[in-house]
């Protein structure tokens, strides 16, 4: 089975860029089941969006993707 | 592609750029103020719209390079990672770009990013657009390395902004410079699309010649003549305005007489078009064409009708394609002295034109019988146009 290299850090990244832009607003409790599911449906946005395999969760392919340089505006149509 | 909605856009054509107070050490001011013109250009070659420079006072888009958190609720984060944002359309803030200085910007390389390609980006921004799934796109989020000297605006950015904008009703691109110089009198400089010099005043050289369904091209930098039935002399207009998604200038071109499209050749490029159309999937490096990869650029190209072959010309050697079988001949490159003679060592352009093939090299070229491989007339090129 392969074992995700997925760090605390890598959550903490994600969580930012989903933020910045998939427009992933904070939680109360980011640990909550609400919250869970927040950010799971927000990592399904920016994986069809770049055409990743949907899967709602942070896999490697999805991390390499939020690292690559991009331009600074949001992707989910928030920048207005 | 996708627009942020709402009216976001200007509400007139010419909008107004600021001159750069703080340049990027990366490159040079002129080289910074040449990629944001030509960035600019991208956007006015097919829309209505005109960008005029203000060296003084608040323009609609301010251009500046900053780091990390520098006044606006977006603060970059350091090299790679963000490389720059612009604001959609609207008063203050509205249209500004802001490009992180914490990057390495190039004019051309690609061992950084070239700020050309990521100022046009952005630019897009400034007039209206937003992100594009289509990864082929400029407005496409993720930056991807592509040789300026030959960008040429993807369609579906070309439908996005013409969404916002319509086209461009003329074909020249203006970018203007407007401002107080020093002594306090306005300034105004205007650079419009290449004038067409009076051709039969000095010799011309073609950097390529091609028909199109019984009418000829003759390419020269960003224009061409266009020699039709319809008009004695050749008609002087840009390559842009017969095929909007060609590159600015061409090495070679030719017609493939079999499907009736023409085939653009620049750097180690090629388009085919369909009438004014690209055809999906172009361009193509020439290594699909069946050129070794070592093959920086074609400088000529010419279907030779009576055998069904392409003849393309690199440096002193041609290769023979086979247009039916859609492969390169064997037995090739051969070099052209030997196997041309009497047309030199190089072709910087090449024709046929009832049944003669015309190879240009400099200001003349040789009409030539094939079968016989023998040169039967040196001619100027500017013969054929009009002159």
């Amino acid at each position: 089975v392969p074992v995700s290299k997925v760090t605390v850090q890598d959550e903490g990244f994600a969580k930012g860029y989903l933020k910045r832009f998939f427009n992933l607003t904070e939680e109360k409790d980011p640990l909550s089941r609400k919250g869970a599911d927040r950010m799971s449906k927000k990592l399904s946005e920016m994986q069809k969006f770049f055409g990743l395999r949907i899967t709602g969760t942070l896999d490697d392919n999805t991390l390499e993707m939020m690292k690559k340089p991009r331009c600074g505006v949001a992707d989910e149509n928030i920048a207005r | 592609y996708s627009t942020f909605g709402d009216g976001l856009k200007w509400s007139k054509n010419t909008v107004t750029y600021s001159r750069i107070v703080d340049y990027t050490p990366d490159l040079s001011q002129a080289e910074v103020d040449d990629s944001i013109r030509r960035a600019l250009e991208v956007w006015a070659k097919v829309t209505p719209l005109t960008f005029t420079k203000l060296t003084s006072g608040t323009a609609d888009i301010m251009i500046s390079f900053a780091r990390l958190s520098h006044g606006d609720n977006y603060p970059f984060d350091g090299p790679d990672g963000t490389l720059a944002h612009a604001f959609a359309p609207s008063p203050d803030i509205g249209g500004d770009a802001h490009f992180d200085d914490d990057e390495t910007f190039t004019f051309r390389s690609s061992t950084g990013y070239v700020l050309f390609l990521v100022a046009a980006h952005e630019f897009g921004h400034s007039l209206g657009l937003s992100h594009s799934e289509d990864r082929s796109a400029l407005m496409y989020p993720l930056y991807s390395y592509k040789d300026p000297d030959t960008f040429v605006l993807p369609q579906d950015d070309v439908r996005g902004i013409q969404s916002l904008y319509g086209s461009n009703p003329s074909g020249d691109t203006t970018t203007t410079t407007t401002g107080s110089s020093p002594s306090g009198d306005t300034t105004t400089t205007t650079t419009q699309a290449p004038t067409i010099p009076d051709v039969c005043s000095s010799p011309v050289e073609f950097d390529a010649v091609t028909t199109l369904k019984g009418e000829m091209f003759f390419f020269k930098d960003s224009y061409l003549w266009h020699s039709s039935s319809q008009s004695s002399t050749p008609q002087k207009s840009l390559i842009s305005s017969f095929w909007p998604n060609a590159p600015t200038s061409v090495d070679a071109a030719y017609e493939n007489p079999g499907t009736g499209n023409v085939l653009l050749f620049k750097g180690n490029q090629y388009w085919q078009f369909r009438g004014k159309t690209v055809l999906p999937d172009y361009p193509k490096r020439l290594s699909d064409f069946g050129f070794p990869s070592s093959v920086p650029k074609v400088d000529a190209a010419v279907h030779v009708s009576s055998i069904s072959r392409t003849l393309l010309f690199v440096n002193n050697k041609y290769w023979s394609y086979n247009e039916g079988w859609r492969r390169m001949d064997r037995g090739y490159p051969k070099f052209i002295h030997r196997h041309l003679p009497g047309i030199g060592h190089r072709v910087d352009a090449a024709f046929e034109n009832r049944g003669q093939l015309y190879f240009s090299s400099g200001s003349r070229q040789t009409e030539y019988h094939y079968q016989r491989r023998r040169a039967l007339h040196t001619l100027m090129n500017y013969l054929w146009l009009g002159c």
